[in-house]
């Protein structure tokens, strides 16, 4: 009901998951 | 320089000292420059340079601030703050507008949103008919374009955030909190000694 697609945008994506930049070992 | 750099951010110099480390690894992984480029970047984050992320190659020219081709230290750590759990809620929302404005036009457009749902459709599992993407398109756009017209402006992106904060949720990475605890490998990198962390 109240799922908008920033909301899909931010849970879901990927791209977003900047954790990534901390495990470059 | 790190002072410099810590100033005007949520970091402390430590912790700029930390993030310096952590720079330096990922910026000389294609390119032995100290400089992170594109493909770097991707490295980083996806262990895989071919890897095509709409949201990464924005990410990339945001932190781009020069808009170089490369990202510099002092724009690494600037735009890393954005991330942080005490940065303001406004600066997070306003870089998330920009990275969301796709073609830089001073406007979340309606095809904008539109290519950002699909490139995440195309990257998750979920099968979702093109018709339900335009339900949600424009169930979006009913709640975020207050005036109307079609496009989404900044003053009603803020507001709408605000109303719904859970849309800066990808906004926040927790670990930049205290990252010279949660990355204690950096300590032993910075100023402390490997002597002084043997004895403890």
């Amino acid at each position: 009901r109240s799922c908008n697609a920033f909301q899909l945008i931010s849970s879901m994506s990927s791209g977003f998951d900047l954790s990534g930049l901390f495990e470059s070992e | 320089d790190f002072v410099n750099i810590a100033s005007g951010t949520p970091f402390t110099v430590s912790e700029v000292e930390a993030l310096h480390d952590l720079f330096r690894k990922i910026s000389n992984t294609v390119v032995k420059d100290n400089l992170i480029h594109k493909e770097e970047f991707h490295v980083a984050l996806f262990r895989n340079k071919k890897k095509q992320n709409l949201f990464v190659d924005r990410l990339f020219d945001l932190f781009d601030q020069k808009g170089n081709g490369v990202i510099e230290f002092g724009e690494f750590v600037r735009s890393l703050s954005v991330f942080h759990p005490g940065a303001p809620e406004e600066q997070k929302a306003a870089f998330a507008f920009k990275l969301y404005d796709l073609r830089q036009t001073g406007f979340i457009e309606r095809n904008e949103l539109k290519e950002m749902v699909c490139a995440l459709l195309d990257e998750s599992e979920l099968d979702i008919t093109s018709d339900a993407v335009e339900m949600i398109v424009d169930r979006t756009f009913d709640q975020a374009d207050t005036k109307g017209d079609g496009r989404i402006d900044q003053e009603e992106w803020t507001a709408f955030a605000k109303d719904n904060p859970y849309v800066l949720r990808n906004m926040t990475l927790p670990y930049l909190k205290d990252i010279t605890m949660v990355f204690p490998s950096f300590v032993v990198h910075s100023e402390i000694s490997e002597a002084d962390m043997a004895a403890k």
